[in-house]
């Protein structure tokens, strides 16, 4: 069948979403920097940002999902995330990208780049994890 | 009297996906 039922994406990728960073500072999503995230990391006493390369990008169980592969942090662990097109994730050094940035772009008016294998994106762990 | 629409406030970690490496204890 060609129906597929649209998952709601959260809603603070929506351009002009306020977002709170860990110093208090507020700002609209797509006025974030890599250092907001590096920065509101470092203040976090729980989170830390890592590394994530996109190491492989597959067709997903529905038309409009996709699986990403990444590898994360030092130790390079392997987490893959299945997620729609749409969804953003925040390149270290680039912003916003996602695998179909034009559906991002109509849905969100968010301003994306496309997410290729090799890219650096910002993610988070639990502090103390070893 | 008409209420002011609160707007919404996300914090910072809510837009970043949090991606735990495997542990192996």
């Amino acid at each position: 069948s060609a129906s597929s039922s649209p998952v709601a994406l959260p809603p603070f990728f929506m351009r002009g979403s306020i977002i709170q960073l860990a110093d208090g500072e507020l700002k609209r999503v797509e006025d974030l920097k890599t250092e907001d995230f590096i920065q509101s990391a470092e203040i976090s006493s729980e989170l830390k940002i890592d590394s994530s390369t996109v190491e492989r990008i597959d067709n997903g169980q529905s038309p409009n999902a996709v699986v990403i592969q990444f590898s994360v942090g030092e130790l390079k662990a392997q987490v893959c995330v299945e997620v729609l097109v749409e969804y953003p994730f925040f390149v270290f050094g680039q912003g916003w990208s996602s695998c179909c940035p034009d559906r991002t772009t109509q849905l969100f008016e968010l301003s994306c780049a496309k997410l290729c294998v090799g890219d650096v994106c910002v993610s988070l762990t639990l502090r103390g994890m070893r | 009297n008409v209420e002011p629409r609160s707007v919404p406030v996300f914090p910072w970690h809510s837009l970043v996906p949090f991606l735990a490496p495997t542990q192996s204890d």
